[in-house]
């Protein structure tokens, strides 16, 4: 179902949800609780969006069933460190590559996801400072590097 | 026309809170 313009700032989170459908079905899950929960503030009273949103709990709900029996899923602060360690490990990856001078779309796109898992921290709740400091500059240097690439220039 | 849509549109909204808030409270 194409995404409503007004819940445009959740279209990234849902992507990434599509991305790890298979490969990491707990960070799809709560990819899409966040969206959810963002997407309710944004705007639940346009048809447009109470249907889109309708249908984004619809899977919400059916991926719970499925999830049933995961930790990750029943209990809170298990599905917290889950995510946490996930977007710190796609963090260090690419802080990794960007110390060691090689820039590429991949390492770009796990700054950038990481920021968007760190979004997602907050449906457990305030985040940390730290992962504030994260999320900001995972998101400035994913923007710079691709600037710098789509310019050729080479990232400092 | 414009009440009725208003209190369906509302009452969606509601039901769409509720379920959130069940798919929380299994967490």
């Amino acid at each position: 179902m194409a995404l409503p313009p007004q819940l445009k700032s959740i279209q990234h989170h849902l992507r990434t949800a599509q991305e790890h459908e298979k490969r990491d079905p707990v960070v799809a899950y709560y990819c899409r609780l966040y969206a959810m929960q963002t997407g309710m503030k944004l705007d639940s009273k346009t048809p447009e969006c109470r249907k889109f949103l309708v249908k984004l709990m619809d899977q919400l709900e059916t991926m719970k069933k499925e999830l049933a029996d995961n930790d990750s899923i029943t209990q809170e602060v298990v599905g917290n460190a889950h995510i946490e360690n996930y977007a710190l490990k796609m963090f260090l990856y690419a802080d990794n590559e960007d110390r060691s001078g090689r820039f590429h779309k991949n390492m770009i796109k796990s700054f950038y996801t990481s920021s968007l898992l760190l979004d997602v921290l907050s449906v457990f709740g305030e985040l940390s400072e730290e992962n504030i400091q994260h999320r900001k500059y995972a998101r400035w240097k994913a923007t710079y590097i691709h600037n710098c690439l789509k310019n050729g220039e080479n990232p400092q | 026309t414009g009440s009725v849509g208003t209190s369906v549109a509302s009452a969606e909204q509601d039901e769409l809170s509720s379920r959130l808030a069940k798919l929380r409270d299994q967490m």
